[in-house]
């Protein structure tokens, strides 16, 4: 069957239905027919494949990500807006991290909410690392500054620093970020620092206000896009990335500690466009 | 504002000030463009749409002085119908005596479990919390914290199960004359089919006055699944929309209304136990719009 408008509108809205966002989709749209049009391609069967090039091609047009430096201190930063999934991929991280056999300690810098760092503790006894803690209600940048030397004195390979949820709008709450990114630059002096925003893969339009605002607190260097196991599909993750060139690096499939995979754009593009 | 939005679209509009068919149709394109950027489901969009269309020619835009007033009034007025009606009263029964909270994970339940009993302590009551929520991690200790915040009792057993603390709990309450009882229960994804049979089994155990759906106000598209699912396993009677101090605006509750029927009750408005706000349709509705 030849391709015609309408077909092109199912997919843009089949893109829609998949948060990528009307804006995005409609310049997606454009580009996949472009591309038909270069090609030669009119058949129906055609778009597809054109369309999951497109996409993919967003999401590989990224900065490299910071590397795990061997010999040194790694210090790994989880952010988000509340209930995101943060304090669960700290716990799978230092989990992955352990089974490669690095020395892991993670940082309860989540003082606020009400079990916070009984969370993280029950997590980081289950898996076996060392953890340290702090007051609640205490400074973050505190209860991190102690977890940097913690992590340089039992010479640890990497720091896993578990932060608060807080709603990007909140001013005082992402200054208090940006304080504990600067507390880790200045105690770990060369390290190599991975920051990452913790998106919820049920997030709409709001999670480009999200990236972008977090990004301006501490410098975003990676993504990670947690409940993929659900029905909702990420396709902000798109609008985010082609914005931001972040790249994205872990994705959330389930509850448990082993519930952590590599992100492959092939395989996240054709959940959307089978 | 969505006047500037649709005046920005018809820029070309006829000298005359009136409206014509195609000037409607570019209106209502502006309208659709902010409901989805405002998360609102597609097909719920596309069917709204069509009702302002029809209602906005009845009303004779066409004709009118002042159309594109005219247009976004219509428009005002069916998405405050929608999310509810101007008369819309979120408040309990007095009566309520038990409450079940459910939803998926992180959306908030516990917080606004505790937010619930605070309310409820606040009008003279003596609520009571069961921790059901035995699969996260340090879930039974967050609810016990936030009961000893606000000095309301919670009724806890880690080595139970949910079904069984929805019944000792409903004891426990009737020989402390705990009123209400709330029921935290643990997130769960609405395609999970064993842990959305185990929320039937709580149901029939805990026999609820109020089943509250509690969904994050950032949700996009999906809100729409979660809602139907939720809905169709439990008849729930309510939904209570959490993280409304953001900037999100919150589009997923026209989806969830319309899709369910149900009425949204609440609004979370931070993480205090005190952030807890009854539902107004016409404010949302102006949310929504931008
Ligand atoms: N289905 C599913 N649930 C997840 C996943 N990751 C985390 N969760 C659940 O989501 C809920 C929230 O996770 P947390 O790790 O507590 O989220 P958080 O960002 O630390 O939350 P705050 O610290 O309160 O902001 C918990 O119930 C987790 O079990 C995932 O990949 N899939
Ligand atoms: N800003 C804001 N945060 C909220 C609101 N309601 C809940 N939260 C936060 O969202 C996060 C998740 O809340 P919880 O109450 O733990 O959510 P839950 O649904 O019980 O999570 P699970 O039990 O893991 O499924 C916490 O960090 C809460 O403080 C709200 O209205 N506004
Ligand atoms: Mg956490
Ligand atoms: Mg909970």
């Amino acid at each position: 069957q030849l391709v015609d408008d309408g077909y092109y509108d199912d997919v843009m809205e089949a893109l829609v239905l998949s948060d990528v966002g009307m804006e995005l989709s409609d310049s997606l749209i454009e580009r996949i027919r472009a591309e038909m049009r270069d090609r030669g391609l009119a058949y129906r069967r055609d778009v597809p494949a054109v369309a999951r090039e497109v996409l993919t091609g967003i999401l590989t047009d990224v900065r490299e990500p910071v590397p795990l430096v061997p010999d040194r201190l790694n210090v790994i930063m989880l952010v988000g807006v509340n209930g995101s999934g943060k304090t669960t991929i700290s716990a799978k991280l230092a989990h992955r991290l352990k089974q490669e056999g690095l020395k892991v300690i993670l940082a309860a810098a989540d003082t606020f909410r009400a079990a916070a760092t009984e969370q993280l503790s029950v997590w980081a006894h289950r898996i076996g690392v060392d953890i340290v803690t702090g007051q609640q209600g205490a400074d973050p940048a505190a209860v991190v500054f102690d977890a940097t030397q913690a992590a340089a004195a039992r010479n640890m390979d990497v720091l896993i620093v578990d932060t608060a949820g807080r709603l990007q709008t909140k001013h005082n709450l992402m200054q208090e970020l940006s304080k504990v990114t600067r507390t880790i630059d200045k105690a770990c002096e060369g390290a190599a620092v991975t920051r990452i925003l913790v998106l919820d893969a049920t997030v709409g339009q709001n999670a480009m206000s999200q990236a972008e605002l977090f990004n301006e607190a501490c410098e975003l260097t990676g993504i990670a896009m947690n409940k993929l196991d659900g029905s909702a599909k990420g396709g902000t993750l798109f609008a985010v990335v082609d914005r931001l060139k972040i790249p994205v690096l872990y994705i959330g499939v389930g509850e448990q500690v082993g519930d952590l995979l590599d992100f492959d754009p092939l395989e996240f593009t054709g959940g959307l466009i089978p | 504002k969505m006047q500037d939005r649709i005046l920005g679209a018809l820029k070309n509009m006829a000298k005359s000030g009136r409206l014509s068919e195609a000037d409607v149709e570019k209106g209502l394109r502006e309208i659709r463009l902010a409901l989805l950027e405002a998360d609102v489901n597609l097909s719920v969009t596309k069917k709204f749409i069509s009702r302002v269309q029809q209602k906005a020619v009845g009303q004779d835009v066409l004709g009118q002085l002042n159309p594109i007033d005219t247009l976004v009034m219509v428009v005002y007025e069916e998405l405050t119908e929608l999310l509810g009606g101007k008369e819309y009263d979120p408040k309990f029964d007095p009566g309520v005596k038990r409450i079940m909270m459910v939803g998926l994970q992180g959306s908030g339940k516990t917080t606004t479990s505790g937010k619930l009993a605070n309310r409820f302590k606040s009008e003279g009551k003596k609520p009571l919390l069961i921790a059901a929520d035995l699969s996260r991690p340090a879930a039974v200790d967050q609810l016990q914290v936030l009961g000893k915040q606000i000095h309301v009792d919670v009724f806890a057993d880690p080595k139970s199960n949910p079904v069984d603390l929805a019944k000792n709990g409903l004891k426990q309450g009737d020989k402390d004359s705990n009123n209400p009882v709330i029921i935290d229960t643990a997130g769960r994804l609405a395609i999970d089919e064993e842990l959305m049979d185990e929320l039937v089994k709580v149901k029939e155990a805990f026999k609820p006055d109020e089943i509250l759906l509690v969904v994050d106000a950032l949700t996009g598209q999906d809100a729409v699944e979660t809602a139907q699912r939720f809905d169709e396993k439990l008849n729930i009677t309510g939904i209570v929309l959490t993280k409304m101090d953001g900037d999100a605006r919150g589009g997923a509750a026209m989806s969830m209304r319309a899709v369910t029927g149900k009425p949204i009750r609440l609004t979370g408005t931070g993480e205090k136990l005190d952030a807890l706000e009854y539902f107004f349709p016409d404010r949302m509705a102006s949310r929504i719009l931008g």
